[in-house]
């Protein structure tokens, strides 16, 4: 089972939409290539984005969601994990653990709770049979819950804008990502950045996109295929639809799957 | 003196663009009026990226910040502020008590303080004969130091972006701010919403401009110029320069200047 986690604690630069478009992205390719396809889709952000789009739920009072499962005795979180995925409203083989504003409340709480970093880890191997990726969103931060993420990710992709106050963070996420391999001893690497909300257009971000391409260890991080600022994305959103549902012939569309195609070799190649 | 916070839990919304426009802005428009014009830039958010426009400063190891004047003991907090504000590279007349990373720290410790929410409003006081304004901006999350900006503020202002996942949020953090008013008894009021990054060539956008202008409470709420999406933007950081020194004919220091008359307006009327 293989685990990606989307992070990046500025806030706005396509964390959601490229975790909501990489699950289905990995199912629809997947299932294309006759590739085992089961995808399990995990929010860790209280304001709920990925699970809103993913499956329509806006019912903000509910507290069922990852958070009870980061409260819950360790050899109970795996059941409690398994009853509270829903399916998704857009493919059949994509299921949710949702998110919701609880999260918040669970984030503090977790300040007391020493074994706290594990808890996701630990809980999906209770479904490791049952799903063969996992995506996991983070909020705009570098919380106990994003903390939470990184561990129990096997992989993690940095979506980047190609702004000045977007760029000037990027070497902070990666010593973070080097510092929770350390503290928590778990193998979860870097495999790659994604340049997103691309506008070619404007020549700083040509620029930018150039100095990350020939920076020594952005560069070879650097997936091969930016994700264009396209309107379709508002559009889909506002649906909450699939970019590949909405318009799979968009530039987005088209872009977000070459990444999908490109994370998937990086992850079978390692 | 009046403290206002721009605050927004959603990432990228322009939190801090507006932040840092309307402190440099009020500086210029009130000079030109031969009204009091020493304004104080706050920085809530381990980002820093407030600081980082106004003042260069990138030393992020730097501990000198918002947040040891968070944790000083009440009795010595204020002089612990007037001695770690900094000037402004932008105008002798905008200073800044800047961010750091520090403050994620200083996050989690104020959970174990039960007085912490009033911290940086009583730490103001010491300072409130040396600046007539004060600019707070804050990090995308509900978090004690966003409730702390909340509290020590007079007037918010909610930067909003025109699309469906900014749309969704506004109504929690409006339910927040009556939470803060409520908890701390602060006379803190909705000063108003601002619509920024607007691409009027989007339907949907110039769509969700309208319902946000029709509705009863945010309606009325809104301020007469949305902030228009101008590449100007991106140079002016790119520079670490304010919009109204890049470009003071940029679409969007003119929306900017407009928006700064209209708040003091609002400001100074109640
Ligand atoms: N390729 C794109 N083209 C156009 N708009 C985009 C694109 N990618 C994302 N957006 C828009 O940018 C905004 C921010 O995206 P998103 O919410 O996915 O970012 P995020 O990093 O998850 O934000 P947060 O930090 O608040 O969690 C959304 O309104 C989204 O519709
Ligand atoms: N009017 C505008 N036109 C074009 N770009 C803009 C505009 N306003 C903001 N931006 C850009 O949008 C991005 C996000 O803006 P900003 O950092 O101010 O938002 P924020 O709400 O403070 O983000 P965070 O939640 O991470 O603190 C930045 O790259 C900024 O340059
Ligand atoms: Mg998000
Ligand atoms: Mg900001």
């Amino acid at each position: 089972m293989h685990s990606i986690c989307l992070t990046n604690n500025k806030g706005g630069v396509g964390k959601t939409t490229t975790a909501v478009s990489l699950a289905h992205g990995l199912v629809l390719l997947l299932r294309h290539n006759n590739l085992p396809h089961r995808v399990l889709l995990v929010d860790t952000d209280s304001q709920a984005h990925a699970t809103l789009l993913t499956t329509g739920r806006r019912e903000w009072e509910r507290a069922e969601s990852l958070g009870e499962v980061l409260v819950a005795r360790p050899s109970r979180a795996g059941a409690v994990l398994q009853r509270l995925i829903m399916p998704s409203t857009w493919d059949e083989d994509l299921h949710v653990l949702p998110g919701s504003p609880a999260l918040d409340g669970v984030n503090a709480r977790l300040a007391e709770d020493h074994g706290f970093a594990v808890r996701l880890r630990h809980a999906l191997r209770s479904v490791a049979d049952q799903y063969d990726w996992v995506v996991i969103d983070t909020m705009p931060s570098f919380s106990r819950l994003t903390t939470i993420a990184m561990v129990a990710a096997t992989d993690i992709v940095i979506p980047v804008e190609l702004r000045f106050l977007e760029t000037i963070g990027l070497q902070a996420i990666i010593e973070k990502i080097a510092d929770v391999r350390q503290t928590w001893e778990v193998p979860v690497r870097l495999t790659g950045i994604l340049p997103v909300k691309y506008d070619q257009r404007v020549t700083l971000e040509r620029e930018n996109l150039e100095l990350y391409a020939e920076h020594p260890f952005y560069g070879p991080h650097l997936f091969q295929q930016a994700i264009p600022i396209n309107v379709a994305i508002s559009y889909a959103h506002d649906a909450c639809e699939s970019i590949f549902m909405y318009d799979d012939r968009s530039t987005a569309a088209r872009a977000y799957m070459a990444f999908v195609r490109e994370l998937i070799e990086r992850v079978l190649a390692s």
